[in-house]
């Protein structure tokens, strides 16, 4: 009830928000109820899942802010059990207006925390910082999956993510644990690919998912629709990749 | 002397700090003395140019908390005419430390002054954000630079980003000008990258500029050897676009 995921990574352009809403569209398909929740100022996964921008109020920083109670501010999608809370640019005011409060690092849980009993699962997308968004998504989450490109930059910032990570075990949030690290946009043409996968999987080895998603072009066409691949193109080998990587974290969290 | 240039989109891995490695490696080998200043925390320009995390200190988190002198910050890199003030982690400090200072949005301008004498060209590789680290990047500029993926995402972003460059404008810094979008990995495979580059010609004609940078996985190989493009693999065609661009960048500031 309620299990809580992040979509972690301040590196940019690795795949959160593609991951945030394909794995939740899976989950879904699935028979889990899910929502989705925007974190990100951008609002990529609102208008990725179909939410036109005119009907994005009451949004996530309507909630954080007081100004409505967080069911008003969910809204269904198309898509059977797949709920969202939207967000766009005024999001980024809360980083700032909201920083001098006392606990500002559980706005987000706060705001989730009479939802958790109408979903099984509750998907964040964050943004690409190591900001207070990022760290409300962190302190809200019971797992967090960090999407990364098979690229030279993307070891990089891995370290840097893991130790704030850890910073927000000891002082915020000690029972959050790493469901996995997921290979994205996985191009077999190139070598770096695999030499950064064989690099994450020896760093690794307990976190790195069984599931790669492979980088094709359907996937990126999708949110031009507002779909998830699996509405979008169901035979795409990403769709297969997405609900192989549902299976997979459902195999992890023992709820199969 | 000192044409201050900033690679800005809050849009996640469109390649500003590609294109801010490789456009300052291309103004470098024309003759022009290039300072590359690091304004992401996640320290990308620092590594993807070379200089080791180890000898990477003081950086720029340093000039700004007053430690050192900017001077002190200024690295030499294996290439000719092309200096760097590196960064790393500790720069996210700065966005939360300083944030409370009367003249926040200036630091970086600050910290340049004393440097402009030295060099014809200063480029900024700012972070995914709207942050105050971007707000410094925008107000230290003369120039910006927008770096778009062909992408469905890409267009959503640009219009939050041109109204904080004009809110910018208005309050911080009244005589910066975009010098253009600059349309980044292209992959002419896909309909989708035709498509986002008719709409980016057709909304913004005046901006949008002739080079294109195409996808090439040598250009994403050359980051893990500290090198641009142009020493890395010199005869690729990513070379070749970014030797357009800086070309094109002089003809726009009408420096040729
Ligand atoms: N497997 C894939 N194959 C092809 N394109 C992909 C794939 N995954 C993501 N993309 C595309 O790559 C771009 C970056 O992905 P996405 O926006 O999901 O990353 P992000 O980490 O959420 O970015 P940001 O850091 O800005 O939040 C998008 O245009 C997306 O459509
Ligand atoms: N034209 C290109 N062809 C192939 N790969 C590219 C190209 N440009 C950039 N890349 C690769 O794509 C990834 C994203 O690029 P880059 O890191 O420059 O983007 P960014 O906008 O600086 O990201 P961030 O938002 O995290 O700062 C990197 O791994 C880079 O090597
Ligand atoms: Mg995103
Ligand atoms: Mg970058």
């Amino acid at each position: 009830m309620g299990t809580t995921i992040s979509i972690v990574n301040q590196k940019g352009g690795v795949g959160k928000t593609t991951t945030a809403i394909n794995l939740s569209a899976c989950l879904a398909e699935l028979g889990k109820r899910v929502l989705l929740v925007d974190a990100d100022p951008q609002g990529n996964a609102t208008s990725g899942i179909g939410i036109p921008r005119q009907a994005a109020r009451p949004q996530l920083y309507d909630v954080l802010a007081g100004f409505v109670e967080p069911r008003a501010a969910v809204k269904h999608t198309r898509f059977t059990r797949l709920d969202v809370i939207p967000s766009d640019i005024d999001l980024a005011g809360a980083e700032i207006e909201l920083s001098q409060l006392e606990e500002r690092e559980f706005m987000i849980q706060r705001a989730l925390q009479p939802l958790i009993i109408d979903y099984d699962f509750i998907v964040l997308d964050a943004p690409p910082s190591l900001g207070l968004l990022t760290v409300n998504c962190l302190t809200a989450a019971h797992y967090i999956l960090i999407p990364i490109q098979c690229e030279y930059y993307a070891l990089e910032g891995l370290g840097n993510l893991l130790s704030t990570i850890r910073k927000v075990r000891m002082s915020l949030n000690p029972s959050v644990l790493v469901l996995g690290i997921l290979r994205t946009m996985y191009d077999t043409r190139t070598n770096l690919a695999s030499q950064v996968s064989e690099e994450v999987e020896k760093h690794f080895p307990h976190w790195v998912l069984r599931t790669i998603i492979p980088r094709t072009v359907r996937l990126s066409e999708a949110p031009s629709h507002g779909m998830p691949i699996i509405y979008y193109d169901s035979r795409n080998v990403a769709a297969a990749a997405y609900r192989q990587l549902a299976q997979e974290v459902l195999e992890r969290l023992g709820e199969v």
